[in-house]
């Protein structure tokens, strides 16, 4: 699996998310 | 211990499935699940086996060499049995579903120290979706009325009762299965009626994320997730799938999420082996199922095929490594991995569990 097919790839992605995500 | 001789196998690796033991209900014929248990009397813990069947459930504890003694048996009340739900480092209790066609209620069945006696308890009661045992003593489940979905949290107390409930924030479509996530464990993810995957912050309750699996996936179950390298893997069952050509006969696929983006693609898909496809039904002209159910346990898939074999995958080789076949006295019914140890429970319809090594 590479960029080109799921686009930008974040190793913080579950802390990003819960920062965005509605409480 | 009898070597079982495997049917030829696609694929380089054939891996055994050795019978170490076999349990039989004499006061039973209606095995309806299988699971194990830890289990701790007298300073002792030991893998117990938990064997239900519509009325009854049973406990079974490991004698020396290879035989089994029924520990106790739980009276249940005229709802079925219809699942028994493993909760993986819980220690003396079982943890059952009842109902008809949909959950109804779920029961705890547990050891009282304070009454030195066997007893059951009510958990939960409602048209419950999807129930899922967690580490640390808790249970997710999602319970469906008219109006809204709930989805919860519930930590079992040592007397059998709830200690503490959380909600977490449900998405608009009905939940249908759970997973929780090795390598994240405060993310679990589910899989919804409108064939979605999504993901929540089990801390705080968030639905982070609904993604889309995909038309090529219908009617997905999640099983098993992993989160490595920014990405998300799902396993993924299709009990319902229709045969592709392109595809082969999918039973199990993992499917690789990137969470920040909800862009998807297939990593690995685990085929039917050869000759064990969904029967042919005159007339019908699709969605004709390729096997009845189904288990997941690290990277090891197993399932009961409409063919009456149990087949066994190693996801990551993506390929099919070994098969009971149907044999007699009976077709298999019901395949599970113990939630400890390398076993493969299988059970017959008449009621006997084979406990294999793999």
């Amino acid at each position: 699996c590479s960029e080109s097919d799921l686009g930008p790839i974040s190793l913080n992605w579950f802390e990003e998310l819960s920062a965005e995500a509605p409480p | 211990a009898e070597q079982l001789s495997l049917a030829p196998l696609d694929g380089p690796a054939q891996e055994s499935l050795q019978l170490v033991s076999e349990l039989k209900d004499l006061s039973s014929s209606c095995a309806v699940d299988v699971s194990t248990v830890w289990w701790e009397a007298a300073g002792s813990r030991e893998l117990c086996v938990v064997t239900a069947c519509e009325s009854s459930v049973t406990l079974w504890k490991p004698l020396v060499p290879d035989r089994w003694e029924k520990v106790q048996i739980w009276q249940l009340g005229e709802i079925p049995v219809i699942q028994i739900v493993p909760l993986p480092d819980a220690c003396n209790v079982v943890c059952i579903a009842l109902g008809d066609l949909e959950i109804a209620e779920i029961r705890l069945l547990l050891y009282s120290s304070e009454h030195d006696s066997f007893k059951q308890s009510l958990l939960k009661t409602g048209t419950i979706k999807a129930v899922l045992g967690l580490k640390e003593r808790r249970l997710v489940s999602s319970c469906r009325t008219v109006q809204e979905q709930q989805v919860e949290i519930t930590s079992l107390s040592e007397t059998g009762g709830s200690k503490d409930r959380q909600t977490l924030l449900p998405p608009e479509e009905t939940v249908l299965a759970f997973a929780e996530v090795e390598g994240m464990g405060e993310a679990l993810v589910g899989t919804t009626a409108a064939n979605s995957v999504v993901v929540w912050n089990l801390k705080t309750g968030q639905l982070l994320r609904k993604m889309p699996v995909g038309y090529s996936y219908p009617a997905s179950i999640c099983h098993r997730a992993y989160a490595d390298s920014g990405l998300l893997f799902v396993v993924l069952s299709h009990p319902h799938a229709k045969e592709s050509e392109a595809r082969g006969n999918p039973a199990f696929c993992v499917i690789a999420f990137n969470p920040r983006t909800a862009r998807s693609r297939g990593v690995m898909f685990s085929s039917l082996p050869h000759g064990h496809a969904g029967r042919q039904v005159p007339g019908a002209s699709g969605c004709v199922p390729l096997y009845l159910e189904g288990d997941v346990r690290d990277t090891l898939a197993t399932a009961v095929l409409t063919s009456g074999a149990i087949a066994v995958w190693d996801l990551l080789l993506g390929h099919c490594t070994a098969l009971l076949p149907p044999g007699s006295p009976g077709t298999w019914a019901l395949a599970r991995w113990a939630t400890a140890g390398a076993w493969l429970l299988a059970g017959r319809r008449d009621g006997t569990v084979c406990l294999y090594q793999y």
